[in-house]
């Protein structure tokens, strides 16, 4: 399961014109000037892949994270990302070669989740990612400052990482 | 309990020694601080970096350190594998050399799992076969396909040449 | 207390505003989380890059935090100045702007004091009047008085173009 | 008052041979691969200075500062730095056009202080540097990993920082 694309509109710094960018399954690389948004695409993949917490995604609380606009545009009604993950070798259980999920959050603190443009729980969401190993949680997500972190662990700290892990 | 910690440390270990040959021409191992008290003592990272003597890795340069805790993490990710990886500036402390060696083991590992990597370094970018360019206007981030012409423009903040 | 507090917080304020203008084009001061309630709640940094809305600095992205923690650490030692600087590695999280914008303003305050700053930035290489290039040989440092054309040599650990 | 010449044997990486560097009076840098020994020379300015946390030295104790040889070379048996201060203004009570500051540590722990070549106690040493406000806990000191701390410091930390700088 790879990352084929993500379409993002009204997350962050993205805007409110929908944002696509497509991936390719070997090596690819995002840079730019700080503060361009690169961090942003990262969040907004673990966003749409679940992600719950605040403080993960860099805000105060999730409604944060909706565009809020620049000094002379107006701020978003709303977020909508989608990720179209490869399932050709049908890791998700759903038969598609290619699996979009989509979240979309609305100001009033609401989510929806669709898997194939079909709507589900975030249960079923969650499961589904789950079964294909898929998880915001994942040790696959190293966001900015966690090296840092690893590099000033003590031993004790260390040993509770890999128990954690194990 | 203790076998499967013991089991899991000792697959890191042996995937830590190998990668973090490959990054530095030295090497690297896991040391339990008291085999006998696993859980109330800790882990060392015990590093020898090339031509020096070895060191718990928290007696190490900031750049070493960085080394280290990257040789970790890769490790972790090669005993638990997933199928995509996303990385955000992991080589922020490091020099151009440490960088290109980083930069050539991922691609390597590209080959068998997707990498999606930020970073602000040209010798990163020069190994990937994808690269996008981010960059502010007006408060919203643009993103374009990156052309090496670019290079210094996009990191540098400077626009006016995007396409 | 209050007065005393008062007193050095707002020259800090008055002098974070003119660095980070400098540094970035944008506007940046403190602000008092409560007036009334100075010691048992916080200050805020407050940023407002070119182009964007004002936010607390630790709502910015990582390099953004960094320019505001160096504006902070300047306008501080502007208000209690020293003879000579020491600064290790300051600039590790800017892109290739950000770091030249603030090569130039220490250029600019080297002048009235001295600066010593650690860096692998060949941006920030290029404004300083002497550079010095260290690499191990041996587990041992050796010292160099650097030549421009021994930049990428240094930085990325190929010693043989050595003097 | 700036920084001369700081002359450094048996300190870390520096080696049991003199190593002597002279610095300008402006914009001086030093450049160089992880590892080399670049904060190895910051470090050796604090010691002689008056540092005596080892944490702040990154050591686990002050005698860990004595060159450990390599795997090939013998460990030091002492420690000596020198920095040669500017003193053209009188800064320091001395009258003397610079002022050489020395320090000596052995692995007997045992520390002996110089100021222009002529021992004197520690109290002596650190009372002569603050009259000139120098100390190795000085803000004029940014160590590696301060910034990044800094950035990441809560508002009632930055509270409490300008309240322990004012
Ligand atoms: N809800 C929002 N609406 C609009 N802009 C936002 C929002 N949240 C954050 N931003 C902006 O996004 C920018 C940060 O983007 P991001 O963290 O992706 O930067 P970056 O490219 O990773 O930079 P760096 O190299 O410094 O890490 C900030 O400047 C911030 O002002
Ligand atoms: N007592 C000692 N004797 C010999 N070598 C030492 C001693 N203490 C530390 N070292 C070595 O010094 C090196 C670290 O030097 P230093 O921290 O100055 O590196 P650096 O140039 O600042 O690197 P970076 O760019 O990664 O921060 C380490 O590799 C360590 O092995
Ligand atoms: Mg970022
Ligand atoms: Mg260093």
């Amino acid at each position: 399961v790879f990352i084929r694309k993500v379409e993002a509109r009204g997350f962050k710094s993205l805007g409110d014109k929908t944002v696509v960018v497509k991936f390719e399954p070997s090596f690819n690389a995002i840079t730019g000037p700080n503060g361009s948004g690169k961090s942003n695409i990262m969040d907004s993949i673990l966003f749409c892949l679940g992600q719950n917490s605040p403080k993960k995604l860099r805000v105060d609380r999730l409604t944060s994270l909706i565009y809020d606009g620049g000094p002379s545009v107006k701020r978003s009604q709303s977020i909508r990302v989608s990720v179209t993950l490869d399932n050709t070798k049908r890791q998700i259980p759903l038969d598609s070669d290619t699996v979009t999920v989509t979240r979309e959050l609305r100001q009033t603190g609401e989510n929806i989740y669709l898997l194939n443009g079909k709507r589900v729980t975030k249960n079923v969401m969650n499961e589904t990612l789950s079964i294909a190993l898929i998880s915001p949680e994942g040790l696959n997500f190293v966001p900015q400052g966690i090296i840092t972190r690893l590099s000033e662990l003590v031993p004790d700290e260390k040993r509770g990482l890999i128990e954690e892990i194990v | 309990k203790r076998h499967v910690f013991l089991t899991g440390f000792e697959k890191i270990d042996k995937e830590l020694r190998v990668i973090f040959t490959n990054l530095t021409g030295g090497a690297a191992w896991l040391e339990l601080e008291d085999p006998d008290e696993i859980f109330s003592k800790g882990v060392f990272l015990m590093t020898q970096f090339l031509d020096k003597l070895p060191r718990e890795s928290s007696a190490v340069s900031g750049g070493e350190k960085t080394v280290s805790a990257i040789s970790f993490i890769l490790a972790i990710q090669s005993v638990y594998p997933s199928h995509f990886y996303m990385f955000d500036e992991i080589d922020a402390h490091l020099d151009v050399r440490n960088s290109e060696r980083l930069a050539d083991l991922l691609r390597e590992r590209a080959v068998n799992a997707q990498i999606i990597a930020v970073t602000l370094k040209d010798t990163v970018l020069a190994r990937a076969s994808l690269v996008y360019g981010v960059y502010m206007e007006k408060g919203t981030s643009q993103i374009v396909k990156y052309r090496p012409d670019l290079a210094v423009a996009t990191t540098s903040g400077k626009q006016q040449q995007h396409q």
